[in-house]
């Protein structure tokens, strides 16, 4: 599965994800990307999100959906709605992966719960970086 | 901060050890690309709907990852790829599911997104419709990875075992 998340200059958020799926699947199965609030979302007045892993748990779960309401109701930044989500409620059900997002201030968030995620960051102060594992 | 953005390739339980030097040197060679058109497009003030789009098109041409050329196969052998986009700006939306013949289908999600009244088209449907919207469609064969492929015949092979096993 592969993502991406922006903010431009005029203050829109964008997001996208797009995938093959799994190995062997069967039935016409639909994982999360191409589900709106499950695996990709997008709201100007939160953020932007694109989701990869188990995509049965991030359908159930709503997760880029999740990260978005947390920031609108209740307040919490970027790295806190995303770390619940992802680290908290999704690691507890035992659903695998993880999530980029941008806030509407540019912040990012690439947050996983598995060893790995192929990622990559930058914003217009310079600051960017390519990783691989979680550590 | 002007503009910013993120990418991702993909999560898993994955190591060091599972990959040579060689690899992660593609791969993080392919991930610095893709960012690098994303910020090409914002810098030069671009939306972030099309720096979205135009990295996620280089990733799907991009063999490395699983989606587009490079997608996993089903059981049955074939690719079937799903795409989705959304715009923060007035909360529209746009996705396809399980298409095999369309060569970026990020485009297409696009395309229902900006040409339709929908917001999910499903197989030949949404095939269709982006031929019908000039999407660029490809025979299903532009998809194959052996890497893929190999991975699929050995996901075969364990389920057939498994099978066996309990006959």
């Amino acid at each position: 599965t592969v993502g991406c998340v922006a903010l431009d200059k005029q203050g829109n958020l964008a997001a996208g994800t797009s995938t093959g799926g799994m190995t062997n699947k069967k039935y016409g199965r639909v994982g999360d990307s191409p589900i709106i609030g499950a695996g990709t979302y997008a709201n100007n007045n939160t953020c932007a999100v694109s989701a990869t892993g188990h995509g049965e748990y991030f359908i159930r779960y709503s997760v880029a959906h999740d990260i978005s309401v947390l920031i609108e109701y209740k307040g919490l930044s970027l790295t806190d709605a995303s770390n619940l989500v992802v680290n908290d409620k999704l690691k507890k059900a035992e659903g695998q992966g993880g999530i980029i997002a941008v806030d509407k201030y540019g912040n990012i968030s690439l947050t996983m719960n598995t060893s790995g995620m192929f990622r990559a960051f930058a914003n217009s102060n310079g600051e960017e970086g390519v990783a691989i594992f979680n550590n | 901060v002007e503009w910013a953005i993120a990418i991702h390739g993909g999560a898993g339980n994955i190591n060091p050890d599972d990959y040579t030097k060689d690899q992660l040197s593609a791969y993080n060679q392919a991930l610095g690309s893709a960012l690098e058109i994303g910020k090409k497009v914002l810098s030069q003030g671009g939306t972030s709907l099309d720096a979205v789009e135009q990295v996620i098109r280089y990733m799907e041409d991009c063999p490395l990852f699983n989606a587009g050329k490079g997608a996993v196969f089903n059981h049955d052998g074939k690719n079937e790829m799903d795409a989705s986009i959304m715009d923060g700006n007035g909360l529209r939306a746009g996705a396809v599911a399980s298409v095999g013949d369309i060569k970026n289908p990020i485009s297409a999600a696009r395309l229902v997104m900006d040409k339709s009244q929908h917001v999910m088209m499903v197989g030949k449907g949404a095939s269709k419709f982006a031929r019908s919207q000039g999407a660029e469609i490809v025979d299903s064969s532009y998809f194959f990875t052996q890497k893929s492929w190999d991975a699929l015949q050995k996901a075969l092979e364990k389920e057939n075992s498994k099978d066996k096993k309990m006959g």
